[in-house]
């Protein structure tokens, strides 16, 4: 474990604890009387949240810790995934299920088909992995899913008028995770001998520049203390 | 190593 991995991982946790905490707000804004101020903005415009990545984030986590009770590796990775497969579906759980957040979704905005994601994933995964075995095809797969399933949340992004800043942060986290981590690989590449994962260092690539005018918008609208707005 | 690559990252 170095420091660029940790502070990737927990960049990964917070972007999820962003996202829990902005379905808790919804929730509770709802259970009130009165329409607040907030929860009438919350409750009248959509969260701004794509379920279709949430969806796929959720087939990420299955089919990357498929080995979560056969390998071992510490005490801190098994905990991890638990939080990640955890959040990831109840996330999904909620947006689709519970009464009063599921209102909050614009479905008719979120009409990415990403089955068009999952089908050409699955099949690089068989021809290009590392080893030709049931667990590591489904492992290479989650890695090429990882790096494209935030696209339809950007393109959600881009419909949204005014994107909150809970949603706004929650997209840069998850872009500053994958980043942290090519911090991370390049360090374990120059301190442990034969650490070369080709597979995983361009789908985390790949994954980060599809990052690149978000956060070029996201820092933009920091710096001028503006509205984040993607264009469309 | 004989065993699969375990992939020791989330």
């Amino acid at each position: 474990m170095n420091i660029f991995r940790l502070a990737g991982d927990m960049t990964h946790l917070m972007s999820v604890l962003v996202l829990l905490l902005k379905i808790h707000t919804i929730k509770s804004c709802a259970g009130k009387s009165y329409p607040c101020s907030l929860c009438f903005i919350l409750l009248e415009s959509s969260s701004g949240i794509s379920l279709k990545t949430q969806e796929l984030y959720a087939l990420v986590f299955a089919t990357r810790y498929l080995d979560i009770f056969t390998d071992f590796i510490s005490v801190y990775n098994t905990i991890m995934k638990l939080i990640f497969l955890g959040s990831s579906f109840s996330i999904v759980w909620y947006i689709r299920r519970h009464k009063i957040v599921r209102r909050s979704y614009d479905k008719d905005q979120d009409t990415f088909r990403h089955f068009f994601l999952v089908l050409p994933c699955l099949l690089l995964a068989l021809i290009i992995n590392e080893k030709f075995t049931f667990k590591e095809v489904l492992w290479t797969f989650s890695l090429y899913l990882e790096a494209v399933a935030i696209l339809p949340q950007l393109i959600l992004l881009q419909r949204t008028r005014n994107i909150d800043n809970l949603t706004g942060q929650y997209v840069f986290l998850l872009g500053a995770y994958r980043a942290l981590y090519i911090l991370n690989w390049i360090y374990r590449y120059f301190t442990e001998p034969h650490y070369v994962h080709w597979i995983t260092w361009i789908s985390g690539l790949v994954q980060t520049l599809l990052y690149a005018d978000f956060f070029y918008y996201y820092f933009s609208s920091l710096k001028n203390n503006v509205k984040l707005k993607l264009p469309a | 190593p004989l065993t699969a690559e375990v992939h020791d990252e989330l």
